[in-house]
């Protein structure tokens, strides 16, 4: 079904949350860098996605936030 | 497995705990036992000992907060963040945080988190150990729900723990001292056929005979031929510093065990709600600081317990002391003359343990029938 814009915002803020939290993802906040956050979302997808021995694709699929939603210990899967 | 950058570990062998407060999700016991056989899991795998303090200032000081908790990683409510602790060093290093939005549970149903698994987890960060993304390894991130009973630690997580501390002593993989850290617990295991074996207490339970000493238990089956010797805190690893005395209540599917002025009652592997409690409320003197054995008659439904040169008779019907005890054990059980270090009801007969004897009695008459070595049960 097509995803309501609403919803795929709502998920894009939970997956970002989520990659600021155990990947060390961190957002530029001066919006003239949106691509290059998008890449460096992008990368970061990818590494969770090889932690968890998802299909690497960088893109936040389904079963890439299903993983996100799962209870799970507070501690970062990769640190700085 | 994976380890924190600049691989901190405690660079100790004794690690204090401390539980700073509790969820009310749980009994109090149960939290206890939770995080002591969490510990265990540990200990056994590596030379660390963990002791509990009760005050002042553990290396592990664990706790239960909701939301903001005065540190930088607040907690998120029921779901997503479960828990979280800090690697070794000083200060909030080796904390354990648990979210109290979750519902806590000693079970492994799906309408809780189980309190062992997630503390098993968060202590080896205590420890020093990262996430590992071994699916099924207890160091992986996410939270799966498994049967808890005979729990082993996955071969990436000792491999992981080991690659800090190495493994455990030649001697024996020490029990978590979940109890009195200041008593000392039997470190090594008496061999089974050593004819000077003495015994700290004897009961039987749902058909096999468990023979305690110190950290260790016996157990003889009649659904496995051989002796198997275990920890006492693989079964019940809050009471692993041993017992002055136990006996079964087979009808009630209980068994009762006494340390100092204390006893506790289980069923199989659980601890009763609301245990221990003191001596006394069984009907005891306070003059009366431990007791040295317990033996339960399962026909007349009474229960016998030896202090020194004296026993009381228990009614467990009316659930009280009976009339005109103490009685000296001498005069009515002949042959007795002496102190009574464990009892054990089997075949209809009483066994009274002394040292490496045991003395088998006629239940009916009281008589003395034979002595024998303690340990003859171990088929040597």
């Amino acid at each position: 079904f097509p995803v309501v814009p609403e919803k795929e915002k709502e998920d894009m803020q939970f997956a970002k949350k989520y990659l600021e939290n155990f990947y060390d993802f961190k957002e530029e906040k001066n919006s003239l860098f949106k691509a290059k956050n998008l890449n460096r979302m992008a990368d970061k997808i990818r590494e969770m996605q090889s932690f968890f021995g998802l299909e690497v694709t960088g893109e936040l699929n389904h079963k890439t936030l299903d993983m996100m939603k799962q209870p799970r210990c507070g501690i970062p899967d990769v640190r700085s | 497995y994976s380890t924190f950058p600049q691989s901190p570990r405690w660079k100790k062998e004794d690690v204090t705990y401390r539980i700073l407060n509790y969820t009310p999700d749980m009994l109090q016991a149960d939290v206890e036992e939770a995080i002591a056989k969490a510990f265990q899991l540990w200990s056994s795998v590596t030379p660390l000992r963990f002791t509990r303090l009760y005050s002042g200032q553990a290396d592990i000081m664990i706790s239960f907060a909701a939301g903001f908790h005065g540190d930088f990683y607040s907690f998120d409510g029921p779901g997503g963040t479960l828990a979280h602790a800090y690697p070794p060093s000083s200060g909030i290093g080796g904390d354990a945080h648990f979210d109290e939005d979750e519902n806590w549970t000693k079970f492994t149903t799906y309408n809780g988190y189980n309190l062992f698994l997630v503390a098993a987890h968060e202590l080896g960060h205590s420890l020093g150990l990262g996430h590992s993304n071994v699916f099924g390894a207890l160091m992986y991130p996410i939270y799966m729900a498994r049967d808890t009973r005979d729990y082993r630690l996955p071969q990436d997580d000792i491999d992981g723990i080991q690659a800090l501390y190495g493994p455990p002593r030649e001697s024996s993989a020490l029990p978590t001292k979940a109890f009195h850290p200041q008593e000392p617990t039997e470190m090594t295991p008496a061999e089974d056929c050593d004819p000077h074996l003495t015994f700290d207490a004897i009961t039987t339970l749902r058909g096999e005979i468990l023979f305690f000493k110190g950290g260790y238990v016996w157990r003889k089956s009649p659904y496995f031929s051989d002796i198997e010797h275990d920890t006492i805190s693989s079964f019940w690893p809050s009471l692993a510093s041993g017992f002055d005395a136990a006996y079964e209540v087979d009808k009630k599917d209980r068994v009762i065990f006494f340390k100092d002025d204390q006893y506790w009652a289980v069923s199989g592997y659980s601890i009763e709600p609301g245990f221990p409690k003191p001596i006394q409320n069984l009907g005891f003197p306070t003059s009366v600081g431990k007791i040295d054995a317990a033996v339960h008659d399962q026909n007349t439904k009474k229960t016998y317990f030896f202090v020194g040169n004296r026993y009381w008779s228990y009614n467990e019907n009316t659930q009280s002391m009976e009339r005109g005890y103490p009685r000296k054990i001498a005069a009515d059980f002949q042959g007795i003359d002496h102190t009574v270090d464990a009892a054990l009801q089997k075949n209809g007969h009483f066994y009274f343990f002394h040292g490496s004897n045991q003395y088998e009695v006629d239940i009916k008459n009281k008589k003395l029938i034979r002595i024998m070595k303690s340990n003859s049960w171990f088929n040597c």
